[in-house]
């Protein structure tokens, strides 16, 4: 599985948070306007925040986040 | 399977209940309005609950929560 | 897999029945109005029961619960 | 596999058959009107029977009894 | 693969083949009128046999018996 | 793989044929009119003869045979 | 996978070719006018040869044979 | 994965590519007019040349040669 | 995963490419106008090159190449 | 899973995350204006970033980006 | 997953990148004009791009590059 995200503004965040007993933030990717990411869920990351104007492309549609 | 909430207010709350054959909270994140989440089932997680005005994307469609 | 409820009122149940030979309650949440879980089949819960005013939201699609 | 089953009178029962080279019932779950229940197949669990006025949801549509 | 059958008259028998390199009935459950059964093919059955008034719920769509 | 045939007449025959380097017929279930079988694929079948009328549900459709 | 085949005269044959680095037929399998087989591909069966007026359903759809 | 072949001349051949470093025939069929033949990748064929006016039925339709 | 090539013109060429870490063509099968061929990919063929006027039916479709 | 980016511009970069607890940049692909590059999620690759005027396909259909 | 390209020049370059933590060019396919080749992800290729005027047909469809 994995989604992909564009950035609608700059500044955007992709905010992995840790798979296990524990939850945390292990990286926040910093995306500029118009950049895509695409990312999977993995051994590392077993949830995601996604912080600042962006769409979310995933396999129930396009989720338009609301700017920070 | 993985899921996605959208925030459509402050301090919603994301809850992570535990696997295995005791049922208690492990994680709670909090969502300001308009963040989005996507978060799976995990070795550590294997039921959810979702408190305050949000958005629940699932493979049922899209599921409004009502605001706490 | 797993399933969504929506509890209409306050004090809905989601109880987890045991799997194995022997078949009792491990566990019960309780919703309050407009809460939503989401739920697994797991290793400890191989039958569930839903007792309130709720919305369940299945493979066969949303049923109703009938209030208590 | 699972199923669900809507109890539409009190007094449904839900009957699991052992799984083996014998069959018997391992276990009857009264439901009363209105509740629901989602019930898998395992490894204890290899038939169910339904009795008294409820709908069973399955694979193949939702399939009323005729109340005992 | 579990099969459901609805019984539409009392004494309808489902019965159960053996698995193996003999063939001969090993169980044969009886069903009121109006009672739902589903039933899998298991590791001691893989051939069934329905006597009676009832409707068979298989992967085919739902197939009447005609009654014995 | 499983399919189901139903009897037309009295006396139809499913029979089944040995896998492995040998084939022979290892049995052969009779069938009154109205009744309904359903019988996989098995270790010990590898193919299978039904004569007399009857009809036979696969994944290519109902198929009816012609009297003997 | 499997096929099934309706032999439309008496006398057809299905034929089965072995398996393995040598191609030789293991197996003719006569059927008679209206009699159904059903027929897997198998350790043993890698080809399969059909003689006489039958039709063969497959995949692919119904393919009739025409008669020798 | 499997294919169908049926035969619509006298002398058409299905040829056998073997697996392997190396591609050579190691079997050719012979079909009379009308004969069907259905047959399987394994673990000797890793290609087939057909020969001869034959229909071929694959997953990407039925695909007619023309004759030699 | 198989492809299905029909040579539209005598002399063309289906070329296998080497899998590994080096690519090379281990062999090239002539077709004559109007045969048809069907090849694998295999653990020794990861590429494949059509020379020569063709159809070549992939799960992309049916693509013709233009004559060397 | 891959997926295919064709730059509409020169100098449109495909960028490698590293998979793992720690994400850094692994590899970036300059792309010159119309090339297609075909890339998958692999063992060490768990996330991508595109940089430039470029269109993504990926499952969710095709996604342009904005140029830098 | 395999894909298919067709040349719509002479000198197209299909080029396969190593799999790995390095990404380098260990291939470079030429093709004249009208070729076509099929092409997998392999062991030892996990990214490709295509040079020259071509068309590559991938599970997103049909997409041309522009000629360099
Ligand atoms: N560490 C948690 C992260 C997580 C996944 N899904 C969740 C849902 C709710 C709260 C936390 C989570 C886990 O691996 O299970
Ligand atoms: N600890 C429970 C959590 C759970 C999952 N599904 C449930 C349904 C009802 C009640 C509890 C649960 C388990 O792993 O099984
Ligand atoms: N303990 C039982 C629970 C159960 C599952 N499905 C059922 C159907 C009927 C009655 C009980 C059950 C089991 O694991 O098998
Ligand atoms: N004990 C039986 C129960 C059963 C399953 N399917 C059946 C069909 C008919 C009769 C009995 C059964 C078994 O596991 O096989
Ligand atoms: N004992 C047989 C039962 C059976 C399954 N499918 C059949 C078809 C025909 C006759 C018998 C059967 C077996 O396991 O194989
Ligand atoms: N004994 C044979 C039975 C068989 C299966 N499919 C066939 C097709 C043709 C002839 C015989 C067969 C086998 O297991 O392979
Ligand atoms: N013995 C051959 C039989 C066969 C299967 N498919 C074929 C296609 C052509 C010729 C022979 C065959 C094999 O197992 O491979
Ligand atoms: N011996 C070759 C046969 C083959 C399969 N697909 C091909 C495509 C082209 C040329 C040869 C082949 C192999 O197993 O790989
Ligand atoms: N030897 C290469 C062949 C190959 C497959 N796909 C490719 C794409 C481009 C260039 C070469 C290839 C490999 O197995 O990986
Ligand atoms: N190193 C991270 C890369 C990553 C994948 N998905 C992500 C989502 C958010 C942030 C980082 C990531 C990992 O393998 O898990
Ligand atoms: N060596 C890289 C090649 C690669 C695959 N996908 C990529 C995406 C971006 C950059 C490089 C790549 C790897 O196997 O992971």
């Amino acid at each position: 599985d994995y989604f992909v995200i564009r950035a609608e503004e700059n500044g955007v965040q992709v905010i992995g948070l840790t798979r296990g007993s524990e939850t945390r933030f292990h990286h926040a990717e910093k995306l500029d306007k118009g950049e895509i990411m695409l990312a999977q869920f993995t051994e590392h990351t077993s949830a995601m925040k996604i912080r600042g104007r962006a769409v979310v492309y995933t396999k129930f549609g396009a989720i338009p986040t609301v700017g920070g």
